[in-house]
């Protein structure tokens, strides 16, 4: 464990928490897409299956199961107890033509062809584009909660500071994991026009509004 | 370069 993992992790930590609480105490789930949430959640439980095979650690078990519980229950939040906030019209991304490509993807380049190892390539792969349909609807509507925004600056800042992480563990360690490596830059990239938008307008106090 | 594949990572 290093400073940019153990950073990373509670940026993602704080992130899941925003979003749940966000909606938790506005009783409501405007500006958040309903697909980036389910996406996220294919991608814990697609990822942590790991959970009934092997013990790492107590802090890896630990965050693996908040990570799973807030994400299912971010879900339940949107698309049952306040579905009536949900904002279908604008959350239209179609997360077909970011699963199918991913799954044949993880078929085709992975470490290892068993079943475990494609369902953590797939979920490596898919937690990259997630973000989309988010990113999709704020583009659409054109604005975004700044609450909102605090919880994609967390989201995008936590595998920034992986890629951190693994330069840190290349260098002293030779760890290294390509996959993983180019499906966290691909990640970091698709949010950079976020955080420009965050550092220039959001931390200036002003609302977050894109030119519609 | 020395590439592992463990998954002690979140």
């Amino acid at each position: 464990m290093n400073i940019f993992r153990l950073a990373g992790d509670l940026s993602h930590l704080a992130a899941i928490i925003i979003l749940l609480l966000k909606i938790w105490k506005t009783r409501s789930c405007a500006g958040i897409s309903g697909k980036s949430q389910i996406l996220f959640a294919l991608v814990f439980t697609t990822r942590y299956l790991d959970l009934l095979t092997s013990f790492i650690s107590l802090y890896n078990t630990f965050m693996k199961v908040v990570y799973i519980g807030c994400a299912y229950a971010t879900v339940y939040l949107i698309y049952m107890k306040f579905k009536a906030t949900y904002d279908g019209n604008h959350d239209t991304f179609r997360v077909e033509f970011l699963v199918v490509p991913v799954g044949g993807l993880a078929f085709l380049v992975n470490h290892d062809f068993s079943p475990l190892e494609i369902l953590w390539t797939f979920s490596i792969y898919l937690e990259s584009v997630a973000i989309l349909p988010q990113l999709f609807l704020i583009s659409k509507t054109g604005e975004a909660e700044t609450i909102t925004t605090h919880y994609l600056f967390c989201l995008g800042v936590y595998r920034a500071l992986y890629l951190f992480n693994w330069i840190w563990r290349f260098y002293f360690e030779g760890f290294f994991d390509m996959i993983a490596i180019v499906a966290g830059v691909v990640q970091t990239i698709l949010y950079c026009d976020f955080f420009y938008l965050y550092v220039t307008k959001v931390l200036k106090g002003k609302k977050l509004s894109l030119p519609a | 370069w020395d590439h592992i594949n463990q998954k002690d990572e979140l």
